[in-house]
């Protein structure tokens, strides 16, 4: 563990409490794209597939129970839930994300470290990972204007995967044979999606003004 | 053999 990493645990962490804040405080879901977070849900049902099989930490492990617990309960409740669902606006969230989860599957069983169950899920989990913030991009772009939770939200979760990024540079020069390309390249990819947010976030920051994204 | 890459990260 290195203090890269764990910055980007705890930002993740913190985008999730922020989104739960923004359900449970608010008992809405607008502006949040439901699609992104039953991807999110595949991606930690996928990647965490070892949770019961090879113990790392108690901490590696909370995390991943926080992590399938939130995205489960997030996606149940905009689902479900009798409130939060009617603020749901299916209408505007209409990105086909099937398609992600199938160009992805497809990708793994192509590129993955092994061809092993395991080693499919996992890379179809990071490839996954690094395209299923695109349903809520185009949410948030279709919306105009974000509430300041969403885009907390957002920012924070796109945040982490760039802490990620300078764990793998501090890894590849601090141990021996740490080589996560995939991980890596798709991480670089993932981050590379949220730079124009980020333009759009620090430029609302800046002006002291709501965060709009061009149509 | 190649050793199971252990995926220690989240």
């Amino acid at each position: 563990m290195n203090i890269f990493r764990f910055a980007g645990d705890m930002t993740h962490l913190i985008s999730v409490l922020v989104l739960l804040l923004k359900i449970y405080a608010t008992k809405s879901c607008s502006g949040i794209s439901l699609k992104t977070q039953e991807l999110y849900a595949l991606v930690f049902l996928s990647r965490y597939l070892d949770l019961f099989t090879n113990y790392i930490s108690l901490y590696n492990t909370l995390m991943k129970l926080v992590f399938i617990g939130s995205s489960l309960a997030i996606v149940w409740c905009m689902r479900m839930h009798h409130a939060v669902k009617r603020s749901y606006d299916k209408e505007v969230d209409t990105f086909r994300h099937y398609y992600l989860v199938l160009a992805c599957f497809v990708l793994a069983t192509l590129v993955n470290e092994q061809f092993t169950l395991r080693e499919v899920c996992w890379a179809f989990s990071i490839y996954l990972e690094a395209v299923a913030i695109l349903p809520q991009l185009v949410l948030l772009q279709r919306s105009g204007n974000v509430d300041n939770l969403t885009g907390q939200y957002v920012f924070f979760l796109g945040a982490y995967r760039a802490f990620y990024i300078l764990n793998w540079i501090y890894r590849y020069f601090t141990e021996q044979y740490f080589t996560r390309w995939i991980a890596c390249i798709a991480g670089i990819v993932q981050t590379a999606l949220y730079a124009d947010f980020f333009y759009y976030y620090f430029i609302s920051w800046k002006n002291n003004a709501k965060l709009q994204l061009p149509a | 053999g190649t050793e199971a890459t252990m995926h220690d990260e989240l």
